[in-house]
């Protein structure tokens, strides 16, 4: 500026656009570097871009708000009847039902049973899974609930004969060779439980044999087959048991959040290993 | 002479944990963190000045380390405020490929401050 003149005046403007463009450049540099920092810290490589709207499932939100009201020492997920003491981590997968959307009365369905696939090839390599339970949703028929409590007043007989008929079992197989004749399928019993179909609950199955294969071979994950027999194991509706997406009378598919709210869920319990051990090293 | 070391004091905060707010909508991660929107993560800042006292939660090493300022500055330089307790946090957020997950992270929130 001491030299004046117009070029000199043009030469320093040059220069200070430089410097502020440098200036942008390392900024972003910076903010970009401090973005892959906290990415890295959180164990993501990238920032996720949800593809849909978010969604989540009714569980995760309640093991969340568990966690978060819980005190501060006793942070970890203890789902009564899982082995979750060490796990740090919870994922949910809802199944592809792509199949259902084009035929949801028949897909993958025999009435009784029902195909279940689940892609849970995201899930860290090196992270220990501690449990793994699917969860399916089973819904009361007030029709049937009214007629048998009436029933239930008839004689002992009849009451024991109305308490069975509410009793399902629910068989879980894991899905080892699917073949196109649903008969020949070669499976294996996962989890099987009874179900009282009077209350409306969610149940949970031990799904951990399965999710460790597909995790070892992810070619061999063929799904999962949900049974439903009656208490004297013959095949039985699953009307009661949220397993397929219903159609209504004028054959449409049923509500998307309906849906959403009751549809089957696989959770899993995992471990990264940073979890703070409680038996550590103590300070002097 | 108390006095005006009594207005140093005062100028200089002894080491405390203070608050500092993470908003997760404010850099855009609301998009894919569920929740918390954010959380109170404290940092710890203040001096450590001779003689330590008690709440300063002071280690062996950083009163020797004072002691060793406060008779030369040039030996050693004074202990540090650094965070001595720190807790996790439960994280519900999506992946990248739309997974909902629940994580526990851990040391996010300071809950004691102290000179090391």
């Amino acid at each position: 500026c001491t030299y004046g003149g117009r070029t000199q005046r043009k030469k320093d403007q040059q220069t200070d656009d430089e410097g502020q463009s440098l200036k942008h450049k390392s900024r972003e540099a910076v903010i970009k570097a401090f973005e892959h920092n906290l990415l890295n810290m959180f164990g993501l490589k990238e920032k996720p871009k949800p593809s849909r709207r978010i969604q989540v499932p009714q569980y995760m939100l309640d093991l969340y708000n568990e966690q978060a009201n819980s005190p501060v020492s006793s942070m970890n997920f203890n789902v009564r009847g899982k082995s979750t003491r060490t796990a740090n981590t919870v994922r949910s997968f809802h199944h592809h039902d792509h199949d259902d959307e084009k035929n949801p009365s028949a897909a993958n369905s025999n009435g009784h049973s029902h195909k279940l696939t689940f892609n849970v090839s995201t899930m860290a390599e090196d992270e220990v899974l501690t449990a793994a339970e699917l969860r399916l949703f089973c819904k009361t028929q007030h029709s049937i609930s009214k007629r048998d409590v009436t029933d239930t007043r008839d004689t002992e007989n009849t009451t024991q004969h109305s308490i069975q008929k509410l009793k399902h079992r629910v068989n879980v197989y894991q899905i080892l060779k699917p073949v196109s004749n649903s008969k020949d399928i070669i499976k294996r019993l996962i989890d099987t439980k009874i179900v009282d179909v009077r209350n409306a609950t969610w149940e949970s199955f031990d799904v951990r044999p399965a999710i460790l294969d597909w995790r070892r071979s992810p070619r061999a994950n063929h799904g999962i087959e949900v049974e439903v027999l009656d208490s004297r194991g013959r095949p039985s509706g699953h009307r009661n048991f949220r397993i397929a997406r219903s159609v209504t009378e004028q054959g449409d598919l049923e509500d998307e959040t309906r849906w959403f709210e009751e549809r089957p869920l696989i959770v899993t319990y995992t471990d990264d290993g940073r979890q703070k051990r409680a038996a550590g090293r103590s300070t002097s | 002479s108390r006095e005006r070391n009594n207005r140093k004091r005062r100028l200089k905060p002894n080491c405390r944990r203070h608050p500092l707010y993470v908003d997760f909508t404010s850099v855009g991660w609301n998009s894919w963190i569920v929740a918390p929107a954010g959380y109170q993560a404290y940092y710890c800042q203040g001096e450590c000045p001779f003689p330590l006292v008690d709440h300063l939660n002071a280690t062996n090493h950083a009163i020797v380390q004072t002691l060793v300022n406060s008779a030369s500055p040039q030996l050693a330089p004074k202990a540090c405020c650094v965070p001595t307790d720190l807790s996790p946090i439960s994280m519900l957020y999506l992946d990248e490929s739309d997974a909902v997950i629940l994580k526990n992270y851990q040391d996010m929130v300071v809950e004691g401050c102290g000179c090391r």
